[in-house]
């Protein structure tokens, strides 16, 4: 049984991927002396309407995003999902002609498989843009982290803090919605961990700053060793959220084949 | 939205397809 990279295609393909093995199964079993199958034309045409559905939506959102890499890769699964549908549409025909027909029973279990496969490339590209906008989020914090070298006045402090404060807050928001989503387990704990860090380190970097300000405006002694400490809390934030980029970017193949 | 609900439509549309065609072999098992 495929395993589903989130909740929500989970949701919509488990049903189906659990009957197609079903069907798969009593086919094998019942192939010699299987039952006629009924006609079928019905429930094909409801499906026929369902796929042109999907991929006149789908072509209107390659037409609307701006995501490059949808664009690419989702004409490729609406022909899958077309050329599937051809074959149910073939397999109800034969069937209609000769409901005992083997290959017809080949056709339809073909056509369904494709259908689900189709579907979930489709749900996976589209999976897979929405995570793209997460990244760009994360991306934009790890840019402006770098900020807090330049930091030289209390000021400056405030505004940067002023700034900092909401992009941190919408990436947090991002991130645990989609640790929500994600169907695997270690992913979300592995987003959990890193967010978490994240989220303690934010004072613990402002703090830093604060006291490299404050030694450097009084030209104290220790303005090394602060700027050490700046430092270091910068780049441990900075490796945690690449982190966080990095297993955004995984799915469920990729963890199985690294195991 | 719009892409998650089309995929439910199919979904459910095939799913509909594959009970009709199980049905019939249902018997035999």
């Amino acid at each position: 049984m495929p395993v589903f990279h989130t909740k929500t295609i989970e949701g919509i393909l488990e049903p189906v991927a659990q009957q197609i093995c079903h069907l798969v199964i009593m086919h094998e079993e019942g192939e010699v002396d299987g039952k006629a199958i009924p006609d079928l034309t019905g429930p094909v045409a409801a499906v026929q309407a369902a796929v042109s559905n999907l991929v006149r939506v789908g072509k209107e959102t390659v037409q609307t995003t701006e995501d490059q890499v949808m664009k690419r890769d989702m004409p490729p699964a609406f022909i899958k999902v077309e050329n599937s549908c051809s074959k149910l549409v073939q397999a109800a025909q034969m069937l209609k002609a000769d409901p005992y027909s083997v290959p017809a029973r080949d056709y339809l279990i073909d056509g369904s498989r494709g259908i689900l496969s189709g579907t979930s490339d489709l749900l996976l590209t589209f999976d897979e843009a929405e995570v793209r906008k997460v990244i760009r989020v994360c991306k934009g914090i790890l840019e402006y982290l770098t900020v807090a070298e330049v930091v030289e006045t209390m000021e400056d402090l405030i505004t940067y803090t002023k700034n900092l404060g909401p992009g941190m807050t919408k990436m947090s928001k991002m991130i645990e919605e989609r640790q929500q989503e994600l169907t695997h387990q270690e992913h979300r704990q592995m987003l959990f961990n890193s967010l978490n860090t994240v989220k303690q380190l934010l004072p613990v970097l402002i703090s830093a700053i604060k006291i490299f300000v404050a030694i450097k405006s009084t030209h104290s002694a220790g303005v090394d060793e602060a700027e050490r400490n700046r430092c270091f809390t910068f780049e441990k934030m900075s490796a945690e959220i690449s982190e966080i980029i990095r297993v955004l970017q995984l799915t469920t193949w990729d963890e199985d084949t690294w195991a | 939205e719009q892409i998650l609900e089309a995929a439910k439509s199919i979904a459910a549309a095939t799913s509909a397809l594959v009970k009709s065609a199980s049905a019939a072999q249902r018997e035999l098992v």
